[in-house]
């Protein structure tokens, strides 16, 4: 974590299913990359972090400091990716389900 | 980024077709006749979904175009000394909207009895002739689809001839017209009846043969939020539910080590409590410095200690050495002096 960027960023995260209790009716994965956001949306932002227009402006009226009381953008998800995901339903039958948005490719300040 | 299965009841069976690389498997359409015959003895709907699984995961091919993929196992009953299979669709969730539903059964080709030709009296020691057995007897496909709980053989939603096969393999038949018109109906107790005409035919399958239905469907609440909660959170039916146990309702049975830990009783200090146990064999227990257990790249300055302490500290050192290196009183002296 100590070398990770300031700035708005992708950060790694392995969710295990054992861990949120899911694990006896999941059969597979057993864990996958989730990923998730983290960092600073702060004026000036640099285009790595693909403000909106909006994140932009706001950004500049929170650094103005005329208006108070505004957050600076916020650091999330931007574009994710699916995850199909194996498990047993109520009378045990097996069923596949593909979830969207389940783990994260890139973030954004938004 | 995908582990192992989870340890379940499936995953045997899964392993068992892990490790099997049947080449005719991996090729062509999973409800395509596979020839997997007994003698494979896998649970063939674990490695059904399996494949279906492995085919998104590998190569992002959904499912039958949709989004959910449901299995359904049948239970096995004899009415009129004859195997019926029934099939309870109730898990179906109301935003699954039927793609396809296929019915897999594992069929052999049946041949009538031979039959004997009536042998004249006069020739009657004459060995009978037996006439060759005519063509394999025809086997058809009866659903019906009842409600839940009624009484009645239910009503008959589809008759299939089928072509009885050369040898014993898995076929698949779609039956998604009968599906949708039993769900439009509400009645989600579906039977099927492999009939070869022939009484006492019907002789119950091993669980392993007994067919199965898989239903495609598209979810349309699969995009809303929290979602897979929805269908994934739940509270485990297989807990004892001592409500004394105080773990989460969806807590697994196998409690993991927490990676945080909780304050017990009000904080004193900002030690990691559990941590102020010290080795036993620490010689110098005061000495005992905890920040030594994080590896920090900046280091502390040490206070020196007294002269007499690095004395005795050296000496100390010098009598644990090794036996081999020692100095007569005179080298000492001048070492001391020096």
């Amino acid at each position: 974590q100590w070398d990770e960027p300031r700035v708005c960023s992708r950060r790694y995260l392995k969710v295990d299913f054992a861990d949120i209790g899911w694990n006896e009716w999941i059969i597979s994965p057993k864990s996958f990359d989730a990923y998730y956001c983290a960092g600073a949306c702060e004026f000036p932002m640099p285009k790595i972090v693909r403000p909106s227009n909006h994140a932009t402006i706001q950004s500049i009226v929170r650094a103005v400091g005329i208006v108070p009381g505004i957050p600076e953008p916020c650091c999330v998800p931007d574009k994710m990716n699916s995850l199909g995901v194996l498990f047993l339903d109520e009378n045990r039958n097996v069923v596949l389900k593909v979830y969207p948005n389940m783990s994260v490719e890139t973030c954004a300040c938004r | 980024s995908h582990k192992t299965l989870a340890q379940s009841p499936w995953s045997a069976a899964i392993d068992g077709l892990v490790a099997d690389k049947d080449p005719q498997r991996s090729q062509g359409d999973p409800a395509a006749t596979t020839s997997l015959g007994p003698g494979g003895d896998q649970d063939m709907v674990a490695v059904h979904m399996l494949r279906l699984y492995e085919k998104y995961s590998r190569r992002g091919a959904r499912p039958g175009g949709g989004n959910t993929v449901r299995s359904f196992r049948a239970r096995q009953e004899m009415v009129n000394q004859k195997a019926v299979y029934f099939f309870n669709l109730t898990s179906m969730q109301d935003s699954e909207m039927i793609l396809t539903a296929t019915f897999h059964f594992y069929s052999e080709p049946r041949w009538p009895r031979a039959r004997e030709a009536p042998c004249k009296q006069r020739a009657k020691n004459a060995s009978c002739r037996l006439l060759p057995p005519g063509p394999p007897s025809r086997q058809h496909l009866l659903f019906r689809s009842l409600s839940q709980n009624t009484a009645s053989q239910g009503l008959l939603r589809g008759a299939m001839a089928l072509v009885p096969p050369p040898r014993g393999l898995w076929q698949a038949k779609d039956i998604s017209p009968i599906v949708k018109a039993a769900r439009q109906d509400g009645e989600l107790l579906l039977s099927a009846q492999l009939d070869s005409g022939e009484k006492g035919l019907g002789v119950p399958r091993a669980s392993l043969l007994a067919p199965y239905i898989l239903i495609y469907a598209n979810d349309l609440a699969i995009s809303e939020p929290n979602s897979v909660a929805v269908t994934l959170q739940r509270y485990d039916p297989f807990q004892t539910g001592d409500p004394e146990s105080g773990a989460a309702p969806n807590n697994s049975a196998d409690p993991r080590v927490r990676r945080a830990t909780q304050a017990s009783g009000p904080l004193q200090n900002n030690e990691l409590p559990g941590l102020d146990e010290r080795p036993a064999h620490a010689p110098h227990p005061h000495h005992y410095h905890k920040h030594e257990l994080w590896p920090n790249p900046f280091r502390a300055l040490k206070p020196r200690p007294g002269r007499k302490d690095r004395r005795k500290k050296a000496q100390e050192v010098f009598l644990g050495s090794s036996p081999v290196l020692d100095f007569d009183e005179k080298t000492m002296q001048k070492a001391r002096k020096k």
